[in-house]
């Protein structure tokens, strides 16, 4: 979904 | 991880070592944007907050530890260190017209109204347009030392690779982020005009210099 609870990209 | 995110990763860090190591060694911040070196830390500073929240991995966690130290340690040589070496009255690009809207535009468009999704989205719009003042600074002065313009490309190439991260993760993990990558998009876009300078000129061992 869109809502990206944790971005893992610097 | 994919290879475009790791080429992506180690272009941006070769970029920011190139910057750093250019002022160090030449003692001079002669032709570089003090203002985009600051936009770059606003941006590492206000991304990276989740240091203190989230562990993700140590590859994460050391780049980002990496990229905040090293862009606040350029920021101290350009305004500090070798502040005399400070071209001000080239690099005049008013960043409040930067900020402000930015500001605004990670208020209205975001993934989550949480104070740390905020702050990454706006460092994720900032990052699109914080190499402006160094591209105007270039117009400015017309020309480039050929060391800038390899820290350019590195830094231009990797979000471009980025780009190429993204669709490689919508096709093999159905992942995507809008934001991120419409930013991207606009972020790549604003090298173009380097990109063919770059490539026509620098790797033919040409000066880059501009129509004046």
């Amino acid at each position: 979904g869109m809502s990206v609870d944790e971005h893992d990209e610097l | 991880m994919n290879i475009f995110r790791l080429f992506g990763d180690l272009s941006h860090l070769a970029a920011i070592i190139i910057l750093l190591l250019k002022i160090w060694k030449s003692r001079s911040c002669a032709g570089i944007s003090g203002k985009s070196q600051i936009l770059f830390a606003i941006v590492f500073t206000t991304r990276y907050l989740d240091l203190l929240t989230s562990f993700i991995s140590l590859y994460n966690t050391s780049m980002k530890m990496i990229y905040i130290g090293c862009s606040y340690a350029t920021v101290y040589l350009i305004y500090a260190k070798f502040r005399a070496t400070y071209d001000g009255n080239h690099d005049s690009f008013r960043v409040e017209f930067l900020i402000v809207p930015v500001g605004g535009l990670a208020v209205l468009i975001n993934h989550d109204f949480s104070l740390l999704e905020i702050l990454w989205t706006f460092s994720i719009y900032l990052e699109s347009v914080a190499i402006l003042p160094q591209l105007f600074m270039i117009s400015k002065t017309g020309e480039a030392e050929t060391i800038t313009t390899h820290y350019l490309f590195c830094q231009g190439l990797y979000r471009a690779l980025y780009l190429i991260n993204w669709i490689w993760r919508f096709y093999f993990e159905g992942f995507f982020d809008m934001i991120a990558i419409v930013a991207g998009v606009v972020q790549t876009i604003l090298y173009c005009d380097f990109f063919y300078l770059y490539v026509t000129k620098v790797l033919k061992g040409k000066k880059l210099s501009l129509p004046a």
